[in-house]
């Protein structure tokens, strides 16, 4: 594609298809093709031009405080908070997260926060087991921030490394239910003083400009350390991350590659930029 | 709003005196940035975009004293063009049982919207829906108790069972001794890049013979929009799209993608959560949210 030499509309509009397609949303494009003039000259190549954005993309994304990074692990517990409108991928990431960190020696808990959803507690459950990780949960229908409750008690009397709290999906734009999340992150706030708190976004890769949005509006009702992206084994690019990083300054810490319990990894900057610009 | 926009743009030119071709496509990178913000596919805008500007330099355009309003109504038509027409309604076969398999990419929406469609056509019909999801983790739980809720039948695989055409058979001869008239099919989430998946649910499709396949779409899909929905029409040929979580503030535009890349008419849309949050497809409302 941009096999030729010197730059011209072409490689402009195929660069804009580009970014566009992988959901990088045209305001940040804009941005992006503007700030790549800048550093080019008529006599830049068409791949030294490329070479240039990937490093520009590359640097923005490590630019952000916590990209890539693990959970974080101090003194005390740490408590992962799992955040996210439906469908995209929190109970499963939930028991990814678990069974990696139990493979690294952590002692590892899991809240059945999702007290609403049909069958959301069993499904659970059965990750729970297959991951050697084990569940606390109330009966379906009770108070999400009692299960967080019981969960945190649980935690301290087992001298547990890690809780998980897998809440129920939420659309952003639901008062109610994003007061409750908030009830959620305050029980933990609260109840777990000099604990480590760490409260992800989860957000399916194929996700358009709405991704955005909710980062903004779950960032604004919980205190997000980050986001996990998944679904990333799809061909969707996940674009939304770029203004993600710029715009709100969450980093990207895990992606979800497929629907097995290991199909989670750090995420890496260099191979979402070249998976992005292909 | 895009309409202010237009007349912000539209109020600036004229003050330059008359409207010119260039001045219109001015005006129209708002109305592409508009559509693209909204989620619509990059072709599919450059496409409707043309087709939009093709006809906003006419004369009547140019020589307008309300040139915005002119240019928005042509935007208006050609989005209702690209987005109607095709059979809205949900078809039945002419000889019971209606079969209907509903597919889509992991997370989707499919489950519940299987129990909402079995739930809205209740009335007159004795419904069954059939979880042939063996992959997902306590998924046929999930549909059994969906389907306990919303008061329809419920067919569910035997503990380890993972051929789903067997799964279908068995729920067909079940089907056909309770005399259920309507059944529909759950599948599992996969990815329209995965080969294997793929040709399952084309060997269900040849099973089952349906008549309706669903592709369930969530209303907040990106880009990929038409990749996915192309790749599922080749395997097992669409009848409808389902968009789901629309009572979420996502523009949609995927709807517009899919319809105006593949011809797939959108049929109804998920407003909820509920075994009641179904409703038929509104075109023209989906095209205002598109627009932002
Ligand atoms: N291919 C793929 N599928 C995934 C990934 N993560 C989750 N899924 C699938 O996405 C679907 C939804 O996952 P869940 O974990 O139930 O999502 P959730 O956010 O908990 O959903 P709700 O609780 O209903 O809001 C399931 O079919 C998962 O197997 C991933 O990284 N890749
Ligand atoms: N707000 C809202 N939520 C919905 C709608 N449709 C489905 N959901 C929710 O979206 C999540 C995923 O729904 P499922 O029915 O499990 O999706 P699925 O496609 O069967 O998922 P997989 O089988 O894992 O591929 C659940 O939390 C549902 O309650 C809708 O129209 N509006
Ligand atoms: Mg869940
Ligand atoms: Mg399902």
């Amino acid at each position: 594609l941009f096999a030729r030499g010197a730059r011209d509309d072409t490689f402009w509009e195929s660069l804009e298809e580009i970014l566009i397609s992988g959901d990088v949303g045209s305001r940040q494009t804009e941005e992006i093709i503007l700030s790549l003039r800048e550093r080019t000259s008529s006599d830049t190549s068409d791949s030294e031009a490329l070479g240039t954005l990937s490093s520009i993309l590359c640097e923005r994304l490590r630019a952000v405080e916590g990209t890539g990074m693990p959970v974080r692990f101090s003194t005390g517990p740490t408590v992962v908070m799992l955040n996210g409108v439906n469908g995209s991928g929190k109970t499963t990431t939930a028991a990814k997260l678990a069974w990696i960190l139990g493979n690294e020696g952590k002692k590892v808990l899991i809240a059945a926060a999702d007290t609403f959803r049909a069958g959301a507690v069993e499904q659970l459950n059965v990750w729970g087991s297959r991951a050697g990780v084990r569940v606390i949960f109330h009966t379906h229908g009770g108070d999400p921030g009692a299960v967080v409750f019981d969960a945190i008690r649980a935690v301290e009397a087992g001298n547990f490394d890690c809780l998980i709290v897998d809440t129920a999906g939420r659309l952003h734009n639901k008062t109610n239910l994003m007061e409750e999340l908030s009830k959620i992150s305050r029980i933990i706030d609260r109840n777990c003083q000099g604990w480590t708190l760490e409260s992800f976004l989860v957000v399916d890769a194929v996700s358009g400009q709405n991704g955005l949005k909710q980062a903004e509006v779950f960032g604004g009702t919980v205190p997000l350390t980050g986001l996990i992206i998944t679904k990333y084994d799809h061909a969707a690019k996940g674009g939304i991350i770029l203004s993600a990083g710029n715009e709100l300054g969450l980093p990207v810490r895990y992606v979800g590659i497929g629907e097995n319990m290991d199909d989670l990894k750090l995420f890496e900057p260099e191979e979402f930029v070249n998976a992005l610009l292909g | 709003s895009l309409r202010e926009r237009l007349e912000g743009v539209f109020k600036g030119l004229r003050n330059r005196g008359k409207l010119t071709e260039v001045d219109i496509s001015d005006a129209l990178r708002d109305v592409r940035r508009a559509l693209l913000e909204g989620d619509v596919n990059f072709r599919v805008v450059k496409d409707l975009v043309e087709k939009i500007r093709v006809r906003a330099v006419g004369k009547d355009v140019l020589d307008s004293i309300t040139p915005a309003q002119q240019v928005i109504a042509i935007v208006y038509e050609e989005m209702s063009a690209l987005m109607g027409g095709g059979r809205q309604t949900l078809s039945f076969s002419p000889r019971p049982p209606s079969k209907y398999i509903l597919v889509g990419l992991q997370g989707s929406g499919k489950t519940t919207t299987c129990v909402k469609l079995a739930k809205k056509l209740s009335d007159g019909h004795k419904p069954l829906v059939i979880a042939c999801d063996y992959r997902r983790p306590a998924a046929a739980e999930q549909l059994r108790i969906l389907s306990s809720q919303a008061g329809v039948g419920f067919f569910g695989p035997a503990e380890g069972e993972k051929d789903v055409q067997l799964i279908a058979r068995m729920a067909m001869d079940h089907a056909a001794q309770r005399l259920f008239d309507v059944l529909i099919f759950d599948t599992a989430g996969r990815l329209d890049i995965d080969e294997g998946l793929m040709e399952e649910l084309a060997n269900l499709g040849k099973t089952v013979e349906p008549v309706e396949t669903l592709l369930v779409v969530d209303s907040m899909t990106g880009q990929e929009a038409v990749n996915v929905a192309s790749a599922f029409n080749e395997r097992i040929p669409l009848t409808g799209i389902i968009l789901t979580k629309i009572d979420g503030d996502s523009r949609g535009g995927a709807a517009l993608s899919i319809k105006a890349a593949t011809g797939v008419p959108v049929k109804f849309a998920g407003v909820g959560e509920r075994v009641v949050d179904l409703e038929v497809f509104d075109a023209e409302r989906m095209s205002q949210r598109i627009l932002g």
